[in-house]
């Protein structure tokens, strides 16, 4: 039975499309058989693994239709590193307000991964930024959550809503709790992120990952131009950085879900 | 009459509530009545005018309840300039599911708000990351779109989804237009920003403001330090730029929606 997480966090653009991404890959370069499922609408994490063709069926219907199989891709990173993907597709917006009469209209994804855990040993859950159904829906197929969050003030106001939404969620998923709080885009010269990273490591100092993903352009070119940190022709000291940075952050993974 | 913005954008953390706060500000200095409308569950916009406190009846309420009165209160920014602010609340998170089924359920923004236009030259309305009912509101009330964007290849995809979300608004609300797409956090050091705003100058030459935001400490320090970079005691190159760089947006909003 695979390791199912969920990454999310309702404040937009902490990082979760690209933690999960990273943190995949790093896992899969581990030997484990991993895969990513995509429930934004926006699917940035499916088109980060260059998957841009249309999908049919897609995960908005398997959602919809308890019978309709999870569509699976064979995503082969340019690291050779081969990772499944469930694609996000645009029509998963419509999906929130066609679920939202339907019965167990948040259990619907955790079916599907129970048929197909076996084959995988960890499961990653991208979710959009809102606390909606989708969320929802991974947030109840999952054991465990991955919290991205940045140190800013905003992010902060965010934690409390999600920590709350999570305690919510175990009264129909008991098992659920939050694996950790990851800082991302650390960017230690400026005094606000110090001061609020010293805020959430006292506040949250049991939820949070001792490893940070610092700011690095690496990382965020990695994002769009399709060539992953972790390519063999990706070379250089910030490469190096945040390659080591996920490598960190999943070995603290393997040992917090073992 | 008013003019009515609605500051939309479903990808996360591009800076929808930071720029509603300072171009809010900055019209304000303009001599200009400005309401500010908060339709995000997170709330970031209220807690960056610095209400915390619990509001009762809240827009949730509004939303709800055609004859309930839109609470405003008047905030005081740091610099002596007067906004008026109708705060979000957590409770708006249950308006999304308590309206889909409700008749006209993306109109009872705007019959709120045209209530109360007459009282403002500028109602500038910030929403949560997503194309759900609350955006939609806001979409439904405005006269024009303001998308903040960052140079980065996920913003990119997430402009066209919203540009085909605002044209199928227009079956509600034929005025709707998008008044421009504003660069934020704008990095020119960055090889992958100067490239995507290169691109996006040429996809989107007509709706790009000429402003750009860039990216600036203080403005991410003023968002939660609550000392706006408007403040008397505010000083500084980095202030500087911040607020000549709002002052220029301000100025092309104003020619734009005039
Ligand atoms: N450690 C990092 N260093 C630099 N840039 C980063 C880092 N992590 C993420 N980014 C960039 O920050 C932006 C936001 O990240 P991302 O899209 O992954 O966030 P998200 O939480 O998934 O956003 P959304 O809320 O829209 O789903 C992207 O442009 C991404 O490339
Ligand atoms: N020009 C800028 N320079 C530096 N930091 C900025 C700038 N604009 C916004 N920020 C910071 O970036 C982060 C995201 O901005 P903000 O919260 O306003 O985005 P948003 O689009 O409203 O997010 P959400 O999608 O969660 O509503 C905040 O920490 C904010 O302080
Ligand atoms: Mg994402
Ligand atoms: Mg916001």
């Amino acid at each position: 039975m695979a390791v199912t997480i969920a990454v999310a966090n309702q404040k937009g653009g902490v990082g979760k499309t690209t933690t999960t991404a990273n943190l995949a890959v790093t896992l899969a370069r581990h030997d484990l058989r991993v895969l990513v499922i995509d429930t934004d609408p926006q699917s940035n994490l499916t088109s980060s693994f260059g998957l841009d063709k249309a999908v049919s069926p897609s995960l908005a219907d398997s959602l919809l239709h308890r019978d309709a199989e999870l569509p699976r891709y064979r995503v082969q990173d340019s690291t050779d590193v081969a990772i499944d993907l469930v694609p996000g597709t645009p029509e998963l917006a419509a999906v929130e307000s066609e679920l939202q009469t339907k019965l167990g209209r948040e259990m619907r994804l955790r079916e599907h991964v129970m048929r197909i855990d076996n084959d995988y040993d960890y499961v990653l859950v991208d979710t959009p930024p809102s606390l909606g159904v989708l969320t929802l829906n991974a947030l109840v197929a999952a054991q465990w959550v991955i919290i991205p969050t940045e140190a800013r003030f905003f992010s902060l106001r965010g934690l409390q809503m999600l920590t709350e939404s999570i305690e919510e969620v175990t009264i129909v998923n008991p098992n659920l709790r939050v694996l950790g709080i990851v800082l991302n885009k650390f960017d230690r010269r400026l005094r606000e992120e110090k001061h609020v990273a010293g805020y959430l490591q006292e506040q949250w100092e049991a939820e949070m990952f001792a490893s940070r993903i610092p700011t690095n352009s690496k990382i965020l070119e990695a994002s769009s131009s399709g060539l992953s940190i972790f390519a063999p022709g990706a070379r250089g000291r910030g490469v190096r950085r945040a390659v080591d940075a996920y490598e960190a952050l999943a070995e603290e993974v393997l040992t917090r879900a073992a």
